[in-house]
């Protein structure tokens, strides 16, 4: 019974748009289509939606209680350290599997994806389940730790390898360059105009009815990503490919149940838990790949960007999102 | 005409700052971009660009030097810098210029 | 009277927006301007028309009773193939005409346009006309059994003066060729979410209400392009002209008959029969090019491509349109 | 009193979507954020503002009274014109700065800036404040005169400099390439749908509802570029950043006063004498500076554009705009 | 350094799988390919995509051989293969490069 | 294969057309445009491209000419026209070309 409950509950997933998009990505790039969508309306698309998340989140955190917002970010914090020390001490160890690969492959599933967030802001609304407009902010505070501490990690290793004692981090210069990223960029700067300006007219005439539409379009490149990845991870361990099936649920799961502690102690929302989990299980695409890149040269991305965008982020979104619904559903009753 | 060698560098989008830095603290103060894709032996895609959306992701660096050592300390750098790690190839090019005193290392526009 | 008439509902025609869009692009061309649409933005337009056109008819056949589907999908197959055997002897036999541009350009005229069908659909809308969702899935239909015979037949041609019996043709492959183009795959891949997933919301959201005015971008686009081609075709026989002129509205006349039979003896709406004129009278633009150039080399592009851009599209939509429209309110008194 | 009532206006101004943006661009700019908008969709975005704004425009007119439209035409040529002759006897013989530079810098602030002028209109709606729809269209009667006397002024002093008597202009073909460009090419083709076909529902649908939110994500744009070509100005001598704060509100308090005439001789709004002081004040981007790079090549782009983008246009809107409203509220009790 | 050969192509964007194929049958590894427009003897739009949207239709590809009559060989087969129908064009240029072991065919990174 | 010069101009786009009158004038019939941007001795951003919008601002042209005394002649003209005021470079490079024919000047295609 239960079992046939939760297929049929997975198919009526699988039916919305946000779902449907990306698995339908996956199969027209499967079937070998030349559909392309440029690169500008790509890039075009990242910077619309964060900055519609982030115009949401300014808005609301004039009005809210920014003492409700120090728990969630410290488990955020928490999260996205504990993903990637836990990524040193699996995955890094595994045979096949280069320890600076699987360091930086743990960075990028300790990171966010905005796509990601993004499909998950759309089914909670979907489905009409509250969450506080500052949630999504809660991105770089998991974000930025991750990617440090991946950089770090991997140079102390590649340090000691060859026999020098001290590799020096430019830990500052990490943080600067992310937050100087484009997708970083956008979130922050709809959470400065939604704080400090009035754009609540533009936000309801532009960029809040566009989000579901143009989150369809992301959803289909990031399904044709995935499988254009998925050619590329081959060519590496196969150990990548298992991470980024296991890992997202995993790190999901985690924050999960550290968002439920979070909402029984002083409130946070159902919507919130699930949006805490859904960035934890996220692995970044856009912003961490070129900042692991440029700082951990020796890694080879085919790895790293093998296993989240080819494997992490499908999953992430098509089994994880539905997943911590449904858990929210048996735990929370909505 | 003058004899100069043109430098020309095929490599990933991520490090073109520092290719230029390069450029430019060898002395000399012009170089040209363009977008490139391509096949190489590390066939890799760096960089997180999507390659559904047909992103170019390599870049082409030529840079014009009138002086053929300091053209070979440029490719020597970038190439042992880089590219034991990044994508990426470097080739020296004999061509004539017109008015060779732009391409003099130092000149100053 | 009835002529006075008649140039009173053309005027009007050409007041809508879709067919001013067109005849404003042809001018301001013609003007010399540089306004140019970024590439970018011309892909992603087409791209979002054709998912559109296939959402609302996918989300239609899922109700619909396929075997209403059966005479018309017969209809655009036969409509297809008899525009290029057609072309083959008429155009192709014209002096001054080599017989594998005539054949390729023929190829063309049996192909469908995107932008053509997108013009019609919206003409109909703007006039409440009903269609069945599923006839613009009748696209492939007529276009890629065209594609085929124009190739084979070129190929026929081509291996008669080179003294080979028997020129191969990979029909399948140039079949999965057409399938895998870009504007193809926008109808499919729109066809399979609004059959297999719920696509409502987004649709209604998004890709319906910006529907009207990309088409007018698009229109705008055409009509520029055209005035662009139209110059490549002084450099071939005129007869690539005064075929771009005579065709569309016959092919259209043709499938507006067949179509005819079809309402009166299975119900076919009026919507449908005027769509599928459209269908018949549009020459495609966009897909059909590669897929020639690559198979039949020896054509010359600025004979097909002329005629079809330069000359085609332009009077299938500012003439057919209006045409078919006119004759269906004698017809089925609409 | 007074003071602190303005300062709270001058807040809730910037509070104001519109100038928020384009202050929050020039603060990411210069945090060194990499955000960068794809260049195809900069370039649509600009066509879509145009499109719309000679839209508006085209449709009124055909209600108009054109009578109406003869002395602020007339008022719009002679504060085209007046600006550059203006800039030619001060700011091209203050020390330090070239003749030829000069001049070319009041060639752009005689010009009108699109995004300024759509930025002007998105306020003035806003605010509920009625204008003629047909004001936008004075655009070419300031712009063109301004660049063609700018050039003609250039030209007279550099042949006076070579010591031949006569260089001659083309002035047609200056005209004529003005006309042509990207920027005008749209505005027009607008005003021509707008005059001959019925385009309210395309208009209503699609250009009208998408004005803000892209004006919004130009005024982002017209931020960070002001911040980008600041940098150009320290090249070149102060004087340019000087006239860049000066003049823009000095032209447009001129035109503000010309307009105020025409309000009580002939009932010209308040809403349009507005606008008529937003297009003096404003200071060419897009269009201006390739007709001057290709008719004064002599002249030194960092300085014209560098005074126009880098400060010009972010004064004409964010101190522009708000004080001529408030003046408008004062003299008009709007 | 050493001498090596640069084969460059510049042709209709429809053909660019077959050319790579012919590159990569004759044993070189490694291209590049940019956009390009032009004009030429053909003059030629091919492929649809709309002139007013000033697409790039052409593309340029260069392939660095250290075999001169592999580049040669690279040249002449694609000439003869596509260019009586196809507008294109290809030519040879003589470069230095740094390491060459990367550019032998049948080098496999 | 014979021998022929290229003639490579990087310069601004706005004076692409009169660049490319001049290579018609001179009678050869072909060239290649790409889209650059580069940093030299003007370093100016002309024609009020926002550089935000990571726009390619120059342009570079290639024109392959089989007579050595008409490459230079283009290179001259397009120098002592342009470059006094426009930002520009020009150089001249060897190359072989397989079908010498097209290349020579006034070849109509
Ligand atoms: N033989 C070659 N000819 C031309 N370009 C090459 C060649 N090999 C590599 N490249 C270019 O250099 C880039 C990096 O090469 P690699 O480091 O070999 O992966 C490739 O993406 C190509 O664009
Ligand atoms: N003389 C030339 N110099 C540089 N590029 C050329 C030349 N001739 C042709 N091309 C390029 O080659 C392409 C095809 O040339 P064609 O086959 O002559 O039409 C053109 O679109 C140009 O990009
Ligand atoms: N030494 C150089 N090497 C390569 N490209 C150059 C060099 N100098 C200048 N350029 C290019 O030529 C353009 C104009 O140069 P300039 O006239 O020196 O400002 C620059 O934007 C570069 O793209």
């Amino acid at each position: 019974e239960a079992v046939f409950d939760l297929a049929a509950g997975l198919v009526k997933q699988f039916q919305k748009p946000t779902l449907g998009f990306l698995i339908a990505g996956m199969v027209i790039a499967a079937l070998g289509s030349r559909l392309t969508i440029p690169d500008a309306v790509y890039k075009f698309i990242v910077f619309m939606l964060l900055l519609r998340i982030g115009l949401a989140g300014g808005m609301e955190i004039r009005e809210a209680n920014l003492g409700d917002m120090i728990l969630p970010a410290a488990i955020a914090v928490a999260v996205g350290l504990g993903i990637v020390l836990l990524g040193r001490y699996t995955l890094a160890l595994l045979p096949g599997v280069r320890k600076e690969d699987g360091i930086a492959t743990a960075g990028l599933f300790g990171a966010v994806s905005g796509s990601t967030l993004a499909a998950g802001m759309g089914l909670l609304e979907a489905e009409g389940i509250f969450y506080e407009g500052w949630v999504p902010a809660l991105y770089p505070f998991m974000d930025i730790p991750a990617l440090v501490l991946a950089i770090v990690l991997a140079k102390v290793y590649l340090s000691k390898q060859d026999g020098q004692s001290n590799g020096k981090v430019d830990v500052w210069g990490i943080i600067k360059e992310s937050l100087q990223g484009s997708a970083l960029s956008a979130l922050l700067l709809g959470l400065a105009l939604g704080l400090f300006t009035r754009p609540e007219a533009v936000f309801e005439s532009f960029y809040d009815p566009l989000f579901k539409g143009l989150l369809s379009v992301l959803m289909l490149i990031m399904g044709m990503e995935a499988y254009a990845r998925l050619n590329e991870l081959r060519k590496v361990a196969h150990w990548y490919a298992v991470y980024g099936v296991v890992a997202p649920l995993v790190h999901g799961l985690i924050a999960f149940g550290l968002g439920t502690i979070a909402h029984f102690t002083m409130g946070f929302s159902p919507g919130g838990v699930i949006l805490l989990a859904v960035m934890a299980g996220s692995s970044s695409d856009i912003s961490g790949p070129p900042t692991l890149r440029a700082a951990i040269p020796s890694a080879n991305p085919s790895t790293y960007v093998g296993s989240s965008t080819g494997v992490g982020t499908p999953v992430a979104i098509a089994i994880g999102i539905p997943l911590y619904l449904a858990l929210a559903s048996v735990v929370f009753g909505i | 005409t003058q004899p100069a060698t043109k430098v020309v560098i095929v490599t990933e989008e991520v490090i073109l700052n520092g290719v230029i830095k390069i450029i430019e603290d060898i002395g000399v103060r012009g170089y040209t971009v363009l977008s490139a894709r391509g096949k190489g032996s590390h066939n890799v895609r760096s960089g997180g660009q999507p390659s559904v959306t047909a992103a170019f992701t390599n870049i082409k660096i030529e840079a014009i030097v009138s002086d053929r050592a300091k053209a070979e300390q440029i490719a020597d750098t970038i190439a042992s810098k880089y590219f034991a790690n990044y994508a990426g190839i470097v080739y020296l090019s004999q061509i004539e210029v017109l008015r060779g005193e732009k391409f003099k290392p130092g000149f100053s526009g």
